[in-house]
Formats: C-alpha cells, structure tokens, sequence
C-alpha cells in the first residue's frame, strides 16, 4: 500500500513496492515448488519438439486431475532400429514411479498406411533388467491394426515397472502377413513412423501417495 | 469475504497475480500463464471474531460464547484464510515428460477472522 502505511494485520510499516513485488515472487516460487514436492525448479536439458508437444497435448483429458493424480505423457528415444522401425527399441525416462501406483497406461504410435491386404500384427515386450546386466523380454501386449493414423495402445500397468532408476525399455514387434512371405529377401516395410512429430510417447495416469501408505491402508 | 480496498482496514482478501513469465518459469510451466497468489490481510476487532464470511452459524456461537462470558477478549482473532481452491498444473519434468497435475489448495478464494 506504498510507504509510509502500517499493515492493517500487524502494525509494522509497509513494504515498498518493489519490495513487496520481490518478496511475493520469491513466496509464489515457494509455494509452486512445495505444492510440486519439488526442491527446485527442473532444468529442462532436451524439451520435446513443439508439435510433438502440441499434438500430445490434445490427448490429455481437459479439466481437472483428481486429487493426489497425476497424468503423464512421456516421449520415447528410439533405439536400435537397425532394419526397420518395426524393431525399434522405445526408451523412456520416467521419474521413478517408486511410492506411486500406475493405474493407467497406453502407448500412442502412428502406423503408415500397410498394403490393403495387410492387418498389422504389433506385439510390444518389455525389457526386464537382470542381474549382471543379463536382462530379457516380457511380452506385455499384442494388438492387430488395420487402420493407418495414431493408435493408443493399452499396456497393462501392472506390468510396467520402470528401472530403479526411472528408465522404461519397449521393444515392438510388428510385421503383416505379406511380410513373412517377403521376410527372406530382407526388404522388411516400414509401418511405423517414430520420428518428428510422430515420435511415440506414452500416456500414464498415477495415483501419487506418500511412502509407507500401503501400510497405513492396510492397518 | 470483501476484496481489499485501500481505505478497508478490516479483515478482507488481497488479489495478487503472479506472471510465470516474470518468475523465468514459462520454459517448464506450461499452462497456465500465471495464477493468483492471494492472502488475507486486515484487522479482527473483536465483534469479528470467528466471522468467515461464509460458516455465520459458527461466528454467531462465538459471539454469543463472547457476549455471555466477557466483552473484551484477552487474546485477539487474526484474518486467515478459510477457503482455498486447487490451482491445475501442466509442467515439464526434469526428464522432459509432460505432468499434468492439480495443486491443493493453492488459491485463497474467501479471508475471516478465526
């Protein structure tokens, strides 16, 4: 209220402007970080494409999140494409989905238009982490496409376990029935578009809840 | 619950907006621009107390509580929130992913006296 005014709560002189602006900034900051349980603010190192962005905005529902949810959508590095993308290797980085429970998950690809006899066959495994970097793959869903454009595809949740460390490893299978008569000759076709923005990503609904909740659910 | 006005000296609630731009945040927050950082501000004389603008049944409990006892309370009621609303978020992690998430209580909507 400018100098030279008391504040009407506690009597001691107000702030000048400017330094009530700084001071509410600096509150504003505060309360973001801790309603976020976040210690500072995240540095963004490689934000996603624009359009990417945009197009993956559309998916979120609109309106508000149920309280102590979250909505993520996560995109995928590709990997290890080598022959075609119908072998990709979908990398995500998760915040650890520890002390979370993932209640819904679906993987959004854009598939190109197959030949008209072709019904796509997609299988998606899940690279599980093994001791002394042995690892292996768990099949987590099969769906058959016959339509090009975008698809969610359903993942169970109870499958997906991120790595101690946040990171999410899908490996796709896909071929038509066109293809395995043509698999000899190694000209496998591209079905799938994962780059720009047709970059896969995923989109997973979370029920945060503190550590050691379960126990008080179950007492 | 009034809106502070300059020559309201009584318990009201002060609008105050917050730009993200202006806190260097627009890069990670990406929606909303900006969000109202309200507080509670003013005087609680005692014919106030426990007026929270919107539960009366309760100020008029302690007014009577107050009348029945002793006019003049030692202590003194403050002007506090008494009604908060959740502020949505969508922001980008430190891994890039797109969260969208709603705040509790983040928003003052209405100020009293307690």
């Amino acid at each position: 209220q400018g100098v030279g005014s008391a504040c009407p709560s506690c009597g001691s002189p107000a702030l000048a402007l400017q330094a009530e602006r700084t001071l509410m900034l600096e509150l504003a900051k505060q309360q973001i970080l801790k309603g976020l349980h976040l210690t500072s603010r995240p540095r963004i190192t490689h934000p996603p494409p624009q359009a990417a962005l945009t197009r993956a905005l559309r998916r979120l529902q609109s309106g508000t999140v149920a309280s102590m949810k979250e909505e993520v959508i996560s995109f995928a590095t590709i990997t290890d494409t080598s022959t075609s993308t119908c072998s990709s290797m979908l990398t995500f980085q998760l915040s650890t989905l520890q002390y979370r429970h993932l209640y819904h998950s679906r993987l959004w690809l854009y598939v190109l238009p197959t030949p008209p006899s072709g019904t796509l066959h997609l299988r998606i495994f899940q690279w599980v982490p093994g001791r002394r970097r042995r690892g292996s793959f768990a099949l987590l869903a099969e769906h058959q496409i016959n339509s090009p454009g975008w698809h969610a595809l359903i993942l169970p949740s109870s499958g997906l376990r991120g790595e101690q460390s946040g990171i999410l490893k899908l490996q796709l299978d896909c071929r038509t029935l066109e293809d395995n008569s043509t698999a000899a000759t190694g000209q496998l076709r591209q079905h799938l578009d994962t780059a720009g923005h047709h970059r896969p990503f995923l989109e997973l609904k979370i029920q945060a809840y503190e550590p050691g909740a379960g126990r008080t659910r179950r007492r | 619950t009034p809106t502070c006005e300059l020559e309201n000296p009584l318990c009201c609630r002060r609008n105050y907006y917050v730009d993200f731009q202006e806190l260097g945040w627009r890069d990670w927050i990406l929606q909303p621009e900006g969000y109202q950082l309200n507080y509670c501000s003013g005087k609680c004389p005692p014919h106030l107390a426990g007026s929270p603008g919107i539960a009366a049944s309760f100020h008029s409990a302690v007014f009577n509580l107050l009348k029945a006892n002793n006019p003049w309370p030692a202590g003194s009621s403050c002007c506090v929130p008494t009604a908060r609303r959740p502020l949505s978020l969508l922001y980008l992690d430190r891994n890039g992913n797109v969260v969208k998430t709603d705040v509790p209580d983040m928003v003052v909507e209405a100020c009293g006296c307690s």
